[in-house]
C-alpha cells in the first residue's frame, strides 16, 4: 500500500 | 451566558453527523459572532475545522467567550432525540459543567430539554492559514460521494487527475480498476448542478479511500462541495452553511 502523510505541524500550532 | 437557537434542529444534527466519525472529542469555541470547532482525527491525516456564523442561527446571543467541550457520540444521541422540525436552544453559563438542549415542538407544544455534560479535553489549538492551491474545483456534493463510494470499493486508495479540461478519478485494487471522467460544465437551468474547475496547474494526487468515504458524510449540509488540491499542501473539502462551513483538510499518500 502507498504510505500515508500526515497533517503537516504547520497546521497545529500550540 | 449562551443561548443559541436553531429554527429547526436537523441543520445542528446534519453538522454533527457531517464529522462525530472523523472525530470524538471536540472543544466548540462560542463567541459572540457564532462557533467554531477544529479537531484533527487519531491518525493525524485529516483535519475538521467548523464554523457556524451567527447568522445559520435563529436566535443567537454570546456575551463572553465560552468553550463547550463535548464528546460528539454523547452529543449525537442527544440530538437523536429532538424532532427534525423541532427548534433546539443550546444555552450554556459563562463557566458551564453541562450544556442544556432544548427542543420545542411549537405545534403541539411540546418542550423536551437535555442536559449534556461537558469535558475538559486538552486539545491543540490550530491555526490553519490560507494557502495556495493549484486547483479549485466546485461540483455537486452528490456527484462527489458517489464518485467516491463507488471507486472506493476497488482499493483503499483514490487517485484524483485534474488538467486544463478534466477531472479524473481512478482507482485500481486486488479485484479490479476503476475510472470516473468529469468536465468542467455550467448547467443553466439549476447552477448547482455545473461543476466548475480552475486550474493553475495540474495536480495529481492520491488519497486514503477511507477519509473521503467520512469526508462526503458532509454532503448532507450542501448540494456542492468545494474541492481545492494543492501538491504542496493537504486538500481541502467544503460544504458551506448559509452561514459558515465544515471544512476537511486531508493530508494526501505519498506519490511514486
Amino acid at each position: 500500500p502507498i504510505p500515508q502523510n500526515k497533517i503537516p505541524s504547520y497546521f497545529i500550532n500550540r | 451566558m449562551l443561548e443559541a437557537k436553531f429554527e429547526q434542529a436537523s441543520l445542528f444534527k446534519r453538522i454533527i453527523d457531517g464529522f462525530k466519525d472523523c472525530v470524538q472529542l471536540v472543544n466548540f469555541q462560542c463567541k459572540e459572532d457564532g462557533i467554531i470547532a477544529q479537531a484533527v482525527d487519531d491518525s493525524r491525516v485529516l483535519l475538521v475545522s467548523l464554523e457556524i456564523g451567527k447568522d445559520a442561527f435563529q436566535e443567537f446571543r454570546c456575551d463572553h467567550p465560552i468553550t463547550l467541550g463535548m464528546d460528539l457520540n454523547s452529543l449525537s444521541k442527544i440530538l437523536r432525540c429532538g424532532n427534525n422540525t423541532d427548534s433546539l436552544t443550546l444555552i450554556a453559563d459563562d463557566t458551564p459543567d453541562s450544556l442544556l438542549l432544548l427542543f420545542e415542538d411549537t405545534k403541539r407544544e411540546r418542550i423536551s430539554e437535555y442536559s449534556l455534560k461537558l469535558m475538559d479535553i486538552d486539545a491543540d489549538f490550530l491555526k490553519i492559514e490560507e494557502l495556495q492551491y493549484d486547483t479549485t474545483i466546485m461540483m455537486p456534493s452528490a456527484d462527489f460521494s458517489k464518485t467516491v463510494r463507488d471507486l472506493s470499493q476497488l482499493s483503499d486508495s483514490l487517485n484524483i487527475l485534474v488538467t486544463k479540461e478534466t477531472i479524473k478519478f481512478v482507482t485500481d485494487g486486488d479485484i479490479g480498476s476503476g475510472s470516473v471522467i468529469m468536465k468542467p460544465f455550467i448547467d443553466m437551468e439549476n447552477p448547482d448542478e455545473s461543476i466548475k474547475l480552475e486550474m493553475e496547474q495540474p495536480v495529481d494526487l492520491t488519497f486514503g479511500s477511507k477519509y473521503l468515504l467520512d469526508i462526503v458524510k458532509g454532503s448532507a449540509l450542501s448540494n456542492k462541495i468545494g474541492i481545492r488540491l494543492s501538491s504542496e499542501a493537504p486538500a481541502l473539502f467544503q460544504f458551506d452553511l448559509t452561514s459558515g462551513f465544515l471544512q476537511f483538510f486531508l493530508a494526501p499518500k505519498f506519490s511514486d
